[in-house]
């Protein structure tokens, strides 16, 4: 046997200090224990990397802290588009889901996409229609919803209708 | 961008990475984390990889697919292979940010070359550990 191993990520880029206040910082690294926790538990169980990295992600994706599922950003429309993709080493089987809205979990999307279909990707209505056949469950715009994310769009916007350069390179990251 | 990668005790590998994407992106801009090889990569011969940072540079240089080709044919550790695709091809080409990745031998890597990267790992003893700044 081997000694199974798991690490996780909830995105980087320029943070900024000044708004990371000790109690932030420590919802953050409580959201990342949770999604460890999860993934070693599934393994510790027996489990398979396939499920581990999926029960891992939809703690993060189930946190609104980070960048996907309920905490995910707006698009300039105001509106959300979320992408999951999972991939398993053993066979190469892979799927994933583009612009989607609606799954509460888009990873568990992706691997229904892998598991269900003949394809490796798909968006739109079909990447929908898939879910809804896994019986995933959905979210409305007031779950999804957060007041940073909406905010930090406004922010965006305003810089951009005033010509400013947005050389940030956290709001070109995932 | 949230993202996993593991190994389990039979030597599988696995990674799955998830994103709403960038803030006020135009509607219908798909980033690398759907794009198998660029964001999202696993195959047990060489590693399963996780991405988050700027994407469609992640996707130019097809960034997790990069890693496994440098270990296929390189004989390139995990960790070298990262750190040259992360440090190097994406950090040259104003490719800001950074990733998870595990071999089938449970080693595990998480470069990245910007300021902060929320991270962590765990290994079979469960040792948590949580990472935000270098």
């Amino acid at each position: 046997m081997t000694k199974f191993s798991l690490a996780v990520h909830g995105g980087a880029g320029t943070i900024l200090k000044s708004n990371l206040t000790p109690e932030l910082e420590e919802r953050y690294h409580a959201g990342l224990r949770s999604a460890l926790q999860a993934g070693h538990d599934t393994l510790q169980a027996g489990g398979s990397a396939v499920d581990a990295v999926t029960a891992a992600v939809c703690v993060l994706e189930d946190e609104p802290l980070f960048n996907a599922g309920r905490g995910a950003v707006f698009t300039s429309d105001g509106k959300q588009e979320m992408d999951a993709a999972i991939m398993d080493g053993a066979t190469r089987a892979a799927g994933a889901v583009g612009g989607i809205f609606g799954p509460r979990n888009p990873v568990r999307a992706a691997r229904a996409v892998m598991e269900k279909t003949d394809h490796v990707m798909l968006i739109g209505p079909n990447a929908l229609a898939v879910a809804r056949g896994a019986g995933l469950p959905f979210g409305d715009a007031d779950y999804f919803f957060t007041q940073s994310r909406w905010d930090a769009l406004q922010s965006t916007l305003k810089m951009r209708e005033t010509g400013r350069e947005d050389t940030d390179p956290a709001r070109r990251h995932g | 961008t949230v993202g996993a990668v593991a190994c389990d005790g039979y030597g599988n590998i696995a990674a799955a990475t998830s994103t709403g994407g960038m803030t006020a992106k135009s509607p219908g801009r798909i980033g690398d984390t759907p794009i198998i090889g660029a964001g999202t990569f696993a195959d047990n011969a060489t590693c399963a990889v996780s991405g988050t940072g700027h994407g469609e540079v992640f996707i130019r240089y097809t960034a997790a697919a990069e890693i496994a080709a440098r270990m296929r044919h390189a004989g390139q550790s995990l960790a070298q292979a990262a750190d040259h695709v992360v440090m190097q091809d994406l950090a040259l080409h104003d490719g800001s940010g950074g990733l998870i990745a595990v071999d089938a031998q449970g080693n595990v890597t998480m470069p990245f070359n910007c300021e902060g990267m929320y991270r962590g790992k765990v290994t079979e003893a469960g040792d948590l550990e949580t990472f935000i700044y270098r």
